[in-house]
């Protein structure tokens, strides 16, 4: 038996809208520590990784390790029917394959349950070794994707490059070029207003903007995001979900030919 | 240009 509860519904209708651009079937592996996700997009080029933890939820009951697999477009038709301020609950049998949506509205005046055909997916798991990035840059979500917005408009991709001055976001198209530079700025009385730069060694690499502006699609979960940076590694951009887990985006930078 | 990287360069399946 599977079954969560989560009172702020609206995280899950906030995290599926974030990914299913880029992930159209995915597994959600339910265990007794949560549930997680971890998918890349067809041309492996990103790869995101979820993880909402069971003491997040108001009721979570997992009585063996399953992985429910869906399509995630049918499962944001079936959010676009919850209210924002719903209480969602998901259940399904141990060898069902049919998940429930139970959708409550803060008074229970309106109770309605859709249930939905699961799917087999195969699934991969990629080991994500943990690493001491040489760069990790905490910013106001709303900044960031306002950056990755402003440069789509120049160019197709951004070198992000991050010195003891800053964080420069630059770009080159057709018609020019453009630079965008964040310098550390701790807003004491607003924390997350704030842009902090740790740095232990100079790094720039170079990504696509079709990407990073997908990962935007996440800023409603944050008001701040994460962006962790190594010359060797995939640059990673996390947004932390309230007091749960983190939605993670990992892209693979442009390499020189 | 810049050739794209690949997410399973850099990360192996497990």
């Amino acid at each position: 038996m599977f079954e969560v509860r989560l009172v702020q519904g609206s995280l899950l209708k906030k995290v599926v809208e974030a990914i299913r651009e880029l992930v159209t079937d995915a597994n959600i592996d339910c265990s007794s520590t949560g549930l997680s996700l971890q998918a890349m997009d067809s041309s492996h080029v990103a790869l995101i990784a979820l993880l909402l933890r069971s003491d997040g939820f108001e009721h979570f009951r997992c009585d063996r390790n399953v992985s429910i697999g869906m399509n995630l477009a049918n499962v944001s038709k079936i959010l676009r029917t919850a209210g924002n301020d719903d209480i969602i609950t998901l259940k399904a049998d141990d060898d069902g394959d049919l998940l429930t949506f139970m959708f409550e509205s803060p008074n229970q005046d309106r109770i309605s349950d859709i249930e939905m055909k699961l799917m087999d997916i195969k699934s991969e798991h990629l080991g994500i070794p943990d690493a001491e990035y040489e760069a990790v840059i905490k910013m106001p979500s709303q900044e960031f994707l306002r950056i990755c917005k402003d440069l789509s408009n120049i160019g197709d991709t951004v070198v992000i490059s991050v010195t003891k001055e800053g964080v420069k976001f630059s770009t080159r198209g057709d018609i020019g070029n453009a630079n965008i530079v964040c310098r550390q700025n701790t807003t004491l009385d607003k924390p997350d207003d704030s842009t902090i730069i740790q740095m232990k060694e100079p790094v720039s690499l170079t990504f696509a903007l079709r990407y990073m502006n997908s990962f935007t699609k996440a800023t409603s979960l944050s008001s701040s995001v994460t962006i962790s940076m190594s010359s060797d590694l995939p640059i990673v951009v996390e947004y932390k979900i309230a007091d749960m887990g983190y939605l993670r985006f990992y892209l693979a930078p442009k390499i020189e030919d | 240009d810049n050739k794209q990287g690949n997410i399973l360069s850099f990360f192996k399946k497990v």
